[in-house]
């Protein structure tokens, strides 16, 4: 289970990277 | 998941992308591969989006490691 949040976690944050550095 | 809300709601452009937020949650307990779908469709969508609006040329069937890697270089 901490595997997959780890995994989910970090796509959430490349995502909110990927927004914030674009706007 | 509470911080990508937050930007999607002060960007409202994003706002689409709340239906992948809400299946990764919906998905998360019950049906891993259908989380992990939806947030690979999640950064698919927001990659292509950056392209796009950069006028960058996407192939139809880019994979998704090429697709990010073209979205990160726009920057």
């Amino acid at each position: 289970k901490t595997e997959q949040e780890f995994l989910i976690s970090s796509t959430v944050t490349v995502c909110v990277f990927l927004i914030r550095y674009h706007e | 998941m509470d911080k990508l809300r937050q930007v999607i709601e002060e960007y409202p452009r994003w706002q689409d992308l709340t239906v992948y937020i809400d299946r990764i949650e919906l998905f998360i307990e019950s049906d891993f591969s259908s989380a992990q779908e939806n947030a690979k469709a999640l950064l698919e969508s927001i990659a292509q989006e950056i392209c796009k609006q950069f006028t960058i040329e996407v192939e139809k069937n880019i994979s998704i490691n090429k697709l990010l890697g073209k979205a990160f270089n726009c920057f």
